[in-house]
């Protein structure tokens, strides 16, 4: 437990991660296909929201971050062996699919679900 | 932007399967959007209306079947002036040449069986376009009992037996070719009949319904199998080694 653990790494302090709003979260984001320079093949939707996750990866990762085993020990590699190797990353970690009605360059239509396409929330690893 | 050189080259990754599409499938920014109106449009938007929101997320309920619907127009056509009361359109189909390597769920063609010409009052069907001596393997009936999202003049008829047989392999032909056909109402003078005024479009339409194959493909590589080949043939070398 991420309490129990803070007791232990030295010099630890819930200073250290900063303030809550800097931490490691899932960020709403819109664009439009026009912006993206695909408006001219791209029938619907009009709008995407890929969103993008950003912030700073606390220096004890806790469960509801979903971080892998391997994100724990490298915190706890930078933090008590070696600090040239780097805290883990604030990246998605589950997405969803959108799908888009695109015209294609011979006038056909296509209706495709793409995965992968949405960040649905994030962890640190 | 669609086209540069550096998006070319990242195509040549085999991991970039998205940049790849867009390459291939993405006219270029230059290009016009290519002219889609009338009915076919309208399936398609009531059909993405129905398997996703506003937003684009793909609805829980949606009955669509498949990844991706291609709508497919014909390419070209030869229309046969009227025999007694008949008059004869062929129509081709063009498919992409990596088609097959998507897996195949439906093939339905959407017709208009009622035209309204000036004076002419049509009845039509569609038939494959088949040599001689082979066998028909289109339904006998007319139409689908799906619920459909057709106005009244247009049926839909599912060719996915024709399509697999026919079609749907390395070796098959890029070209599926249809005979749309028409005949002059009942009661109706025999008049002369021309196909002015009905351009390809606005009497049929292919749609496609597959699945992306390629992540399955993907999977199977890094399947342990494979792993447990490689470390078989690896454990070879080693005894190769001991001996």
């Amino acid at each position: 437990q991420a309490g129990r653990i803070t007791s232990w790494v030295p010099g630890f302090s819930k200073e250290h991660d900063g303030p809550k709003s800097n931490q490691c979260s899932l960020h709403p984001f819109q664009v439009s296909f026009h912006q993206l320079g695909w408006d001219h093949w791209i029938i619907a939707p009009h709008v995407y929201t890929p969103n993008y996750c950003k912030g700073a990866c606390p220096r004890v990762l806790h469960y509801g971050l979903n971080s892998p085993n391997h994100a724990i020990i490298q915190n706890l590699v930078n933090e008590l062996v070696d600090q040239s190797v780097p805290q883990p990353s604030c990246v998605p970690y589950k997405y969803v699919p959108i799908s888009i009605l695109l015209v294609e360059a011979n006038g056909n239509i296509l209706y495709k679900e793409y995965e992968d396409m949405i960040a649905q929330s994030c962890t640190c690893r | 932007e669609v086209g540069q050189p550096s998006i070319a080259l990242m195509a040549d990754a085999p991991s970039l399967p998205l940049i790849q599409e867009l390459l291939e499938e993405a006219p270029g920014k230059q290009q016009r959007k290519p002219q889609v109106l009338g009915h076919p449009l309208q399936y398609m938007l009531e059909l993405y209306q129905r398997s996703a929101d506003a937003r684009g997320h793909p609805r829980e309920n949606r009955t669509i079947g498949a990844t991706m619907v291609r709508l497919v127009r014909p390419l070209s056509t030869v229309a046969r002036p009227l025999r007694g009361p008949w008059c004869i359109k062929t129509l081709d189909f063009p498919l992409r040449p990596n088609q097959v390597a998507y897996q195949l769920v439906r093939a339905i063609v959407v017709y208009r069986h009622q035209l309204h010409l000036a004076h002419f009052h049509l009845s039509c069907h569609v038939e494959p376009w088949i040599q001689k001596s082979q066998t028909n393997h289109f339904p006998s009936g007319r139409g689908s009992s799906k619920p459909s999202l057709l106005s009244k003049a247009w049926t839909e008829m599912d060719i996915t037996q024709h399509v697999r047989q026919r079609l749907w392999n390395p070796k098959g032909h890029r070209v599926l070719r249809l005979r749309f056909m028409c005949q002059q109402q009942k009661g109706s003078e025999i008049l002369e009949f021309q196909w002015h005024g009905t351009s390809s479009l606005d009497t049929a339409f292919l749609l496609l319904y597959v699945n992306d194959t390629h992540k399955s493909v993907q999977k199977a590589k890094l399947h342990p199998r494979g792993l447990e080949e490689f470390m078989g043939r690896d454990s070879s070398l080693l005894l190769r080694r001991t001996r």
